[in-house]
């Protein structure tokens, strides 16, 4: 008997191969909307997918979401999760999200960083990076979100392959990087690019690797603020909305300062709430209340996008 | 399985930028082994810091003599850690 994706608990925290298995009932029980692609494989070997939401068409315009990318961050997948199941439940039935699906494909990588990921599960819960070896030094892995090529190795990144830091020993040199490069690059048609990381409730655009504003600076504010009204209007959650360095601290090599520099003018990162108490152990029973919240911010900044093509 | 009894992670609601660079110090400090959950930014921002159960006394000396005060916001995280495992257990049960 096939599993139903009622069967999954998405107020609970999952292990890769569960929700890997998920993936499987989602798209089978929205054959014609949602489809699991391989991207290529993480440095362990384990497969990337993601989820593609599209109605047809070729080449649609597209819009990017990955959680997960830092391992500890568990709320981060959790929400994606939620997220996507949301996705495919509402469409048809949610006159906004149709429309988008009508006109836009939507890229979901829950799973960022999967060695990481396992690596929280059965090693070491307080994991951040990747799981790669470092040539010369005892200690593993790369921050994969200072790894990009956007004033990669700069301010905010370590030269440490034993920090948390560690920018890597060139960008793009961390396979799970690498992989959505290299899908983002060769689709060449996506408008929106978002990270969702946990905790400390911010909304971010970009830059991250210089104080300097962006062009679209008060176009990507005004967005941010208009996302998070949404998502306060839930529960009250406090969002603060502003550039990744003067918001929160210069950092080198970050994905959307990358995406954005690619010619992606809808770049924005979300560190998703926490209760003051737990940090990156957000009890469980806060997952759904934080993905509900945050679908609201998402939902906005992807009908802008759809609203406003360019 | 790397555990982490008795680290506690301490929250830190800056004050003044003096106290802002005193935190920005830690970073650089290997010793105590911090891991910052929340980077000293900005006295707008709290800052967590899950400090392992070997630097507990010697880092909250510190903060005391640079009178910058703290909250625990965690007492135990083995505590928390094992509770998440066993409700993921008996979830996937």
């Amino acid at each position: 008997k096939k599993q139903s994706t009622r069967s999954i608990n998405f107020g609970a925290y999952h292990t890769l191969e569960t929700i890997y298995s998920w993936m499987d009932t989602l798209v089978t029980q929205y054959p014609h909307l949602v489809t699991k692609q391989e991207i290529g494989k993480s440095y362990e070997n384990r497969p990337m997918y993601v989820l593609k939401f599209s109605t047809g068409g070729t080449n649609r315009p597209a819009i990017w979401i990955d959680t997960g990318i830092h391992s500890r961050e568990w709320v981060s997948p959790a929400t994606g999760l939620w997220t996507a199941n949301k996705i495919a439940s509402d469409f048809g039935s949610d006159a906004s999200l149709t429309s988008l699906l009508n006109t836009m494909d939507i890229y979901m990588l829950i799973l960022a960083n999967p060695d990481g990921y396992v690596y929280t599960h059965t090693n070491d819960r307080m994991w951040r990076k990747t799981r790669s070896l470092n040539s010369g030094s005892l200690c593993r892995g790369v921050d994969p979100n200072r790894n990009w090529d956007a004033g990669f190795g700069g301010p905010g990144a370590s030269t440490s392959p034993c920090s948390d830091s560690y920018h890597g020993p060139f960008a793009h040199s961390e396979i799970e990087v690498k992989n959505v490069v290299d899908l983002i690059k060769s689709h060449g048609n996506f408008k929106s690019f978002i990270s969702v990381h946990a905790y400390s409730q911010l909304l971010m655009y970009p830059y991250g690797y210089t104080c300097t504003d962006v062009a679209d600076k008060a176009e990507l504010d005004s967005i941010g603020r208009a996302a998070t009204q949404k998502l306060t209007s839930l529960y009250g959650t406090y969002y603060k909305v502003g550039n990744i360095c003067n918001i929160i601290y210069p950092a080198s090599g970050g994905s959307i300062d990358w995406s954005y520099d690619t010619g992606i003018k809808y770049s924005f990162a979300f560190e998703l709430r926490d209760t003051g108490y737990y940090g990156f152990l957000l009890p469980s029973n806060q997952i759904i209340p934080t993905a509900t919240e945050t679908w609201l911010a998402l939902k906005h900044i992807m009908e802008y996008v759809r609203d406003h093509p360019y | 399985e790397r555990t982490f009894v008795g680290d506690q992670v301490l929250r830190i609601t800056l004050q003044s930028q003096e106290q802002l660079r005193v935190l920005q110090s830690l970073e650089h400090e290997e010793e105590w082994q911090l891991d910052f959950w929340l980077h000293p930014v900005s006295t707008d921002l709290p800052v967590d810091i899950r400090v392992p159960s070997s630097s507990l006394s010697t880092i909250k000396e510190f903060l005391l003599t640079h009178n910058i005060p703290f909250t625990v916001i965690i007492e135990n995280l083995q505590e928390l850690i094992d509770m998440e495992k066993t409700e993921m257990e008996e979830n996937q049960k």
